[in-house]
């Protein structure tokens, strides 16, 4: 029951806003007039780096399990024909985010998919 | 993550949410932080949906990530998902979809377009509890009218386990829900409910509002080491303020 103790739990707080301004979160207008694979290239191009370091990370926990280059090549292989299987705009918004970062599809496609397999 | 829709005593509503995300997906004994939560702040970054120049959505999103876990059509209805852990999995969903079996639905695809395309709170309900789903969830929605706020319990496929209602009139004013089915108690090692709920009670239905929700999000344990982002949502203004979170040590690990 730590949880339940100082210093990990405290008093109710009353003095948490307003937050820090810089902590405030900015707005992508995402424009769906677009073409799918267009519309998120200004946000994810300049965050490719930020994108290819937690990929890497996800990646780096697989290859605690198994050989890494060989789990990653076989992700990628079994991913990244389940991008056509989705519904529309998604096929072309997730083939638009992998050209616009150079990040491989089937990464991306477990990136968008790792809800369902963060549940196991 | 812990979500909150509470409503006032005019009958507005609001609606809040702590994403928490990344146990055990790598520790940083350096900085003693979880290394995946880290990864994850400086992607989040909240998306104005337009069509025809017009707002017609709003979300949060890790950037990259396309689905919606936290997000509103403004004026209509507020939406955030918190993660469910049931043995049947979405591993379940994903090995149907990867055998051709295509029925299921992918959580964030889902609720990106059950959000951009709300008519109203109550077909929206209607249908985010009975959507053909490939992974369980608990969906939080918010209305613009009194009594509208819902926490919906999803198994995979298109089962829901329950629908619980805000209801005001008879002293439900506000509705919690962390990463435990709500009829149950959470588990001893993992009770952010309760301090969300004593919070909540401290505060009381005289001080709702952006400010009173953002205090009980930002009080720890409901604000731990993998918290990323606090959302605030009120539907009738349309606003979705997004705020980074951190939690410097000593801070629980969820």
């Amino acid at each position: 029951n730590a949880q339940d103790l100082p210093p990990f739990t405290e008093d109710c707080r009353s003095d948490a806003y307003p937050p820090p301004v810089k902590d405030k979160v900015g707005t992508y207008v995402l424009n769906l007039d677009q073409a799918p694979e267009d519309r998120w290239t200004g946000l994810v191009k300049p965050l490719t780096e930020k994108l290819i370091v937690l990929i890497q990370d996800i990646k780096d926990l697989v290859g605690i399990f198994v050989n890494e280059t060989k789990a990653v090549d076989y992700l990628d292989e079994l991913l990244a024909p389940m991008a056509d299987t989705f519904p529309e705009p998604y096929p072309g918004e997730l083939k638009g985010i992998a050209n616009a970062t150079g990040i491989p599809l089937g990464q991306v496609i477990l990136y968008n998919v790792f809800y369902e397999v963060f549940t196991v | 993550c812990t979500s909150l829709v509470v409503e006032d005593k005019t009958g507005d509503l609001f609606h809040a949410r702590n994403l928490d995300f990344g146990l055990f997906l790598g520790w940083d004994a350096k900085n003693s932080t979880w290394a995946l939560t880290e990864r994850l702040r400086p992607l989040i970054i909240n998306v104005d949906y337009q069509q025809g120049g017009k707002t017609v959505g709003k979300g949060v999103h890790f950037a990259g990530y396309v689905g919606m876990i936290t997000g509103m059509k403004p004026g209509v209805l507020s939406l955030s998902m918190n993660e469910r852990f049931q043995a049947e999995g979405g591993f379940i969903g994903i090995i149907e979809w990867v055998l051709g079996q295509r029925d299921g639905q992918w959580m964030g695809f889902v609720l990106r377009d059950a959000v951009v395309k709300a008519t109203d709170f109550n077909s929206t309900l209607q249908y985010l509890t009975s959507v053909d789903l490939l992974a369980p969830g608990y969906i939080i929605l918010g209305g613009n009218s009194t009594g509208q706020g819902a926490i919906i319990t999803r198994s995979i496929g298109t089962k829901a386990d329950d629908v619980k209602m805000l209801n005001p009139s008879n002293g439900t004013w506000y509705l919690v829900e962390t990463n435990y089915d709500n009829w149950e108690s959470p588990p001893f090692f993992d009770n952010r409910r309760a301090p969300a709920t004593k919070c909540m009670n401290t505060m009381t239905q005289a001080n709702v509002g952006l400010k009173g929700i953002f205090n009980v999000l930002s009080t720890k344990p409901v604000r731990n080491l993998l918290t990323t982002y606090t959302a605030l949502m009120h539907v009738r203004s349309g606003t979705l303020d997004t705020y980074l979170q951190y939690c410097p040590q000593p801070c629980f690990p969820w």
